[in-house]
């Protein structure tokens, strides 16, 4: 990997190219495992299963290298606002260099990026969570929800977080009636302490 | 509107509505979406009122009450499920609806049954005067279908299959509607023709009578019991001893059994995989997608409304979206749904040029496709289940109350783990095409779009 700042990891071929790397890596790696316990004399059935934890990790780099690619060709394609462009480059960014921060062991493994390099993403990484947070409730209204939909007294679009609560409590019918319990078991054990 | 949520809106830096559109794919789309969802939540039938305090046979009963009327409501207002409005029905919804699985069995027929089979159940399946469900994961089997034990033996003599399930691990378990509602059930089993297995097929099987829904003789049918969520859904068993069907119940538009017992087989042993295939592309955006985004909507606006601690010294307390350790929970996630957004709309195009080709007769493309919905499916329901967990916690205590919305969301989606292909099972079955095509690659074979970069030199291995 050629970057040298922090903001050469904003740049989706940067990142696109460590994903596939990453998956080409370790697809490469399970093959090749697998041939040498084949080649020394293991059964093909028992190869596989003794890479199947690589092979897990093999498929899991290749979906997400999928998903960051489609991402980024459709923000660098929209014919959008400039804004929204913008904005969805940001979470594209953002969500590519999330992977490489909490996965960074693969990343790292063979040497396509550095320690130093690493260093550069978190800085990246933490910078779009300030850029994001600016827009992240508008992001969500996006989404387009209605309240009816959601079903949640803390995300309804009002905000008005505890009033739902307290009205949602309210509403428990057991909350309009005394309870059985205190007839069958509470009662007599009051009564006769007093 | 709450001020603290309000000052977030106050000056925005791109048009919402805009953005809505793009989601939606135009702004006639979005027009549509909210007509849909509006027509819908107006309903009286389909309030929601008091949800989490229902229990689980009121859930079921409503679930069923709802499509049922849903049906009604969409010939009276002329919509049709398979056209433009059909995509934000279920959305509309929440899910809150019975005959999911009834919706598998029609899509069943209409893929892998002849022009006479299409003819002949269709119509009756898409006016509910059957019920049908899916019957293929067993008490002791799931993903693997040539582990399933199930069994249909081709009897010349009258031109029946007799039906088995023979040990108690080959009981059909899970299937949905199976449980209360289903009359029908598309069964996955075994085919046998003079003693030699020809491996799995789909039969036809009437499970209750039609006319006071008791068990068809030979039929031993139930609901599994509680489960951790979709309490609105009878998840069912079925064992079966010596059920006779007529050879027409077996659908045939890619094999076919002749009268003398031989065996006719046209396209790909994969085709038994696409009725699965059809589900998970569905289910990613319907079941996952929505999910995380729903329970994104309701953490990032809860963590802008919620305020805690003290970060300025002497400073009112901030609202907790300030943290930059809230930020880091939640600000990815809401970049997934975007992410996982786009992916979902390039698995719908793949899948449908794939459905396309293979009506025409043409296979090639159907591995690439079950590779990369199988991985798809994996990646996806794995990333939304934890991430919705991670919403939740990010709501601190009130985020455990049902009311959040958040339990249900993660209860419901964590399900889509093990459904429709256990996760890990699925990322095996991606690995093998992968792995096939590293091989592919390393003869000097061209590969597929999506792996094409397995092609170019690698250094570090």
């Amino acid at each position: 990997c050629q970057a040298t700042s922090h903001t050469d990891f904003l740049n989706p071929e940067v990142y696109i190219k460590a994903y596939q790397h990453r998956a080409h890596r370790l697809i490469a790696s399970a093959a090749f495992k697998m041939r040498n316990l084949v080649q020394f004399g293991m059964e093909q059935y028992d190869a596989w299963n003794s890479t199947s934890v690589e092979l897990v990790k093999a498929s899991i780099a290749h979906s997400h290298y999928i998903i960051v690619k489609l991402f980024a060709d459709v923000t660098g394609s929209l014919s959008s606002s400039p804004e929204i462009k913008k904005l969805l480059k940001s979470l594209c960014d953002l969500h590519a260099l999330h992977g490489i921060f909490t996965s960074s062991g693969d990343f790292l493994q063979d040497g396509h990026l550095s320690g130093h390099q690493l260093e550069m993403v978190t800085e990246a990484y933490l910078s779009l969570l300030t850029l994001i947070r600016r827009d992240a409730v508008l992001l969500v209204d996006a989404f387009d929800y209605a309240d009816q939909q959601l079903l949640s007294a803390l995300g309804s679009y009002d905000g008005n977080v505890y009033h739902n609560l307290l009205e949602c409590a309210q509403k428990n019918p057991d909350n309009k009636k005394v309870n059985a319990v205190f007839e069958n078991y509470l009662k007599p054990h009051l009564q006769s302490n007093i | 509107v709450n001020p603290d949520l309000a000052s977030e809106r106050a000056f925005p830096s791109f048009c919402v509505e805009t953005l809505t559109n793009l989601l939606d794919g135009s702004v006639d789309k979005t027009r549509l979406r909210r007509y849909v969802v509006s027509t819908i939540l107006k309903d009286p039938v389909f309030s929601r009122e008091g949800h989490y305090f229902k229990t689980r046979q009121e859930r079921y009963e409503g679930a069923v009450r709802n499509i049922l009327h849903l049906k009604q409501k969409i010939k009276e207002l002329g919509w049709l499920e398979d056209g433009p409005e059909g995509e934000f029905i279920y959305r509309a919804m929440g899910g809150e609806v019975a005959l999911n699985i009834h919706g598998v069995f029609v899509k069943s027929i209409s893929a892998l049954g002849t022009d006479e089979q299409i003819a002949k159940w269709l119509p009756l399946a898409n006016n509910c005067n059957i019920l049908g469900t899916y019957a293929q994961t067993e008490l002791g089997h799931g993903t693997y279908l040539r582990g399933l034990e199930t069994t249909a033996t081709f009897d010349i003599s009258n031109q029946q299959f007799i039906i088995n399930t023979p040990r108690i691990t080959a009981t059909k378990w899970w299937p949905g509607d199976l449980g209360k509602t289903c009359t029908h059930a598309m069964v996955l089993a075994q085919l046998i023709i003079k003693e030699k297995n020809y491996g799995m097929h789909l039969f036809i099987v009437q499970v209750r009578s039609l006319k006071d829904h008791s068990p068809m003789p030979g039929i031993t049918v139930g609901d599994i019991g509680p489960k951790m969520s979709f309490e609105h859904i009878d998840n069912g068993f079925l064992m079966m001893r010596n059920i006779r069907v007529p050879k027409e119940n077996m659908l045939s538009r890619f094999s076919e059994v002749l009268p003398d017992g031989m065996y006719v087989k046209r396209g790909s042993d994969k085709i038994n995989y696409f009725t699965m295939v059809a589900v998970r592309v569905s289910m990613l955006r319907q079941e996952v997608l929505e999910a995380l985004m729903k329970a994104c909507t309701i953490s990032i606006r809860y963590a802008a409304v919620r305020r805690q601690s003290e970060l300025k010294p002497g400073d009112r307390e901030p609202k907790i979206l300030e943290y930059q350790t809230q930020q880091q929970k939640l600000l990815p996630l809401l970049a997934t749904c975007y992410a996982i957004h786009y992916t979902v709309c390039h698995v719908n195009k793949v899948y449908d040029e794939v459905c396309g080709a293979i009506q025409a007769g043409n296979f090639d493309s159907l591995p690439e496709l079950h590779a990369l919905v199988s991985g798809m499916k994996a990646y996806a329901t794995e990333t939304c289940s934890n991430g919705i967990e991670v919403c939740r916690k990010a709501c601190g205590g009130h985020g455990y109350s049902l009311f959040s919305g958040l339990p249900s969301l993660y209860t419901k989606v964590t399900a889509s783990c093990t459904y429709e292909g256990e996760n890990t099972v699925l990322h095996l079955q991606a690995a093998r095409f992968l792995i096939k095509c590293y091989a592919a690659a390393q003869s000097g074979q061209s590969l597929p779009q999506s792996v094409a970069y397995l092609s170019s030199p690698i250094s570090g291995v």
